[in-house]
């Protein structure tokens, strides 16, 4: 099945 | 010292109803460039960039860089009171735990004023890189309201592909499937009618439906809307704010593991 990722891990913070 | 005055006031009226339902609080960064903010939902599945650039504003003060936490549904109450063809002032005076919104009528025969509480809102900013999209669609943003809203009374996810034939709406459930291919289009009288294909590589991702349900509230800002997609990464839907700036969602796709 497909999981849902968080749109924080697709970019860096700051 | 802060403050922005914005001619089109419906403007900002319609913003909150874009990012209230998607965002409780947020931040509002405010400096010389414009009034912006950067919030994810609260399950951190979406995230919404909204820009107002100063130069939009009729007068525009904003003596240093701050940021302002304020709960969008309240925020929403008090533009709700604001008409459509009011001019709406924002201020705020340095470390006053309150914002005051004016809204002025056209004839300037009514002038209110609406102070609202200020929040401390812990808030994390991510940096968002200016990428080159492996595919983007232009569409009605009418349309692409439709094709949401139809595909989620079938299914909750919806697979966009992008190929040199049209783009691919795909859902599935419960009742049954659902397909809907979007040629490009660009021999219409109205460019806002036109459905227009970039692609440099054809891409295929799935997503949630109640978030681009969501996105689409901000349908009332803009007769196009963009979608920018390329493998494995966030969707972007942008609608544009006038010449003054955007409203942009990030949706991070749902992805085999």
């Amino acid at each position: 099945a497909k999981q849902q990722r968080s749109i924080a891990s697709f970019f860096s913070p700051g | 010292m802060l403050e922005l005055r914005l001619v089109q006031g419906s403007l900002l009226k319609k913003v909150l109803e874009a990012i209230k339902d998607l965002v409780n609080e947020a931040n509002f960064d405010c400096s010389s460039t414009g009034f912006s903010l950067q919030a994810m939902d609260s399950s951190h599945v979406a995230l919404v960039a909204l820009m107002l650039r100063s130069e939009g504003f009729e007068h525009y003060r904003c003596d240093r860089t701050i940021s302002i936490g304020m709960n969008l549904t309240n925020m929403a109450k008090m533009l709700k009171c604001a008409g459509n063809d009011d001019i709406i002032t924002i201020k705020a005076d340095d470390g006053s735990d309150t914002v005051t919104f004016m809204f002025e009528s056209p004839s300037q025969d009514k002038i209110s004023d609406f102070e609202m509480k200020l929040m401390e809102i812990d808030s994390e900013h991510l940096g968002i890189p200016d990428t080159e999209y492996q595919s983007s669609i232009k569409m009605p943003s009418q349309e692409f309201l439709r094709i949401c809203k139809d595909l989620s009374s079938i299914g909750d996810t919806v697979m966009i592909s992008v190929t040199k034939d049209g783009v691919k709406f795909t859902t599935s459930g419960d009742i049954g499937t659902a397909n809907i291919v979007c040629r490009q289009n660009t021999s219409v009288d109205e460019p806002e009618n036109a459905t227009e294909i970039k692609m440099q590589e054809p891409v295929s991702l799935t997503f949630a439906l109640r978030y681009l349900n969501s996105f689409t509230k901000a349908t009332p800002l803009a007769n196009i809307v963009t979608l920018s997609m390329s493998a494995d990464l966030p969707i972007v839907v942008e609608y544009k704010i006038g010449d003054m700036g955007y409203v942009r969602y990030y949706l991070a796709p749902k992805i085999e593991e």
